[in-house]
């Protein structure tokens, strides 16, 4: 079994959640804030049979893309010094996911 | 050492911490929510030694319990044309528990 | 690639984030909850890879720091019988760190 800790945009997430469900994939949701940028986002932690793994990237790839978010760089304070402009463009992707080994699970 | 990330109904939250923190482990509260029921619920991180894990998963057993919801299929969306009738009956474990092994922990 | 759960108190949080992020690592922030004394910390969620994990270590005992909380053991329930006197002294340390292998990350 693997633990899926997948972080995506809160734009995504309801329709990445109908799509792991209507798959018949369990998950959990979780809210959280990019550490960057300060916004919210969304973290999903699904346990998967290693075989499903595959699956749970195509369906996270086919709900979830990459988006371009422009920033006030004052609001990310001491990055500032590195963007010398007023405005800046932060690509924000889709999805960072990472697949843990599941040592045992136990459903009680 | 293990990492033990136990996803419980909110109704035993308390009732767990107690139990657990009482026994002289250590643990952290996260809010989450149901990914098919949209529900709220708790995520448990608990940080403990291998031998002790059988120990937190009989503490567990003991204070989590299986329940079951009546839903409206339609407040999960896509999953209705999988339900005929208008009301639902949904079993909810007592907890769904995921060990996994530690690399390296610290106290700082 | 590690997968690492610090978590640091609130007052910290920031100013950790703030050298992490400058430090060009990546992170997820996830507002949490202490098991024992039910006060609001902070759980940062960063994937590094295995050679950063020290300097990550080192960022996060620069940022960190132990402070002691005197609590009115009654709010922490059933522990009361355990501390004779009314008030009590608790050292809640800078943070607490697990590292986790990654067994895929995935940038979609
Ligand atoms: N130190 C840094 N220097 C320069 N640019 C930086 C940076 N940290 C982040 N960025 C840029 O800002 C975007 C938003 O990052 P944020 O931390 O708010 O939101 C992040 C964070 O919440 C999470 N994330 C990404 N990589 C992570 C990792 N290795 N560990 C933990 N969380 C991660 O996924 C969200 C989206 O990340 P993504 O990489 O697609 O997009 C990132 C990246 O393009
Ligand atoms: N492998 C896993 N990975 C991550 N989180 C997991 C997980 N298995 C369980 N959970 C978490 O535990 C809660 C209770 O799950 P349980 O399987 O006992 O009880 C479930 C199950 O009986 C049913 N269910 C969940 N997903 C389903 C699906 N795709 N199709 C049919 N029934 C589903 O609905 C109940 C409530 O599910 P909900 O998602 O709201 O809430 C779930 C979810 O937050
Ligand atoms: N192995 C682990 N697994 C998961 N999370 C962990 C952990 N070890 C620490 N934490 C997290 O870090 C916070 C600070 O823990 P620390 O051990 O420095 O400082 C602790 C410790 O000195 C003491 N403490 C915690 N549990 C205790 C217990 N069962 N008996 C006696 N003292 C306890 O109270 C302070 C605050 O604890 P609190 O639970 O509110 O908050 C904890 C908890 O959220």
């Amino acid at each position: 079994m693997k633990l899926v800790f997948a972080i995506v945009q809160d734009y995504d997430a309801n329709q990445l959640l109908r799509a792991i469900t209507a798959a018949g994939y369990r998950s959990t949701r979780i809210s959280s804030t990019g550490g960057f940028l300060r916004v919210g986002n969304t973290t999903l932690m699904m346990g998967v049979e290693d075989a499903e793994v595959p699956d749970v990237l195509r369906i996270i790839d086919r709900n979830c893309r990459e988006r371009s978010e422009t920033i006030q760089p004052e609001i990310i304070g001491d990055i500032h010094e590195w963007y010398p402009s007023d405005l800046v463009e932060v690509t924000v992707g889709g999805a960072n996911v990472f697949v843990l080994n599941v040592d045992r699970f136990e459903r009680i």
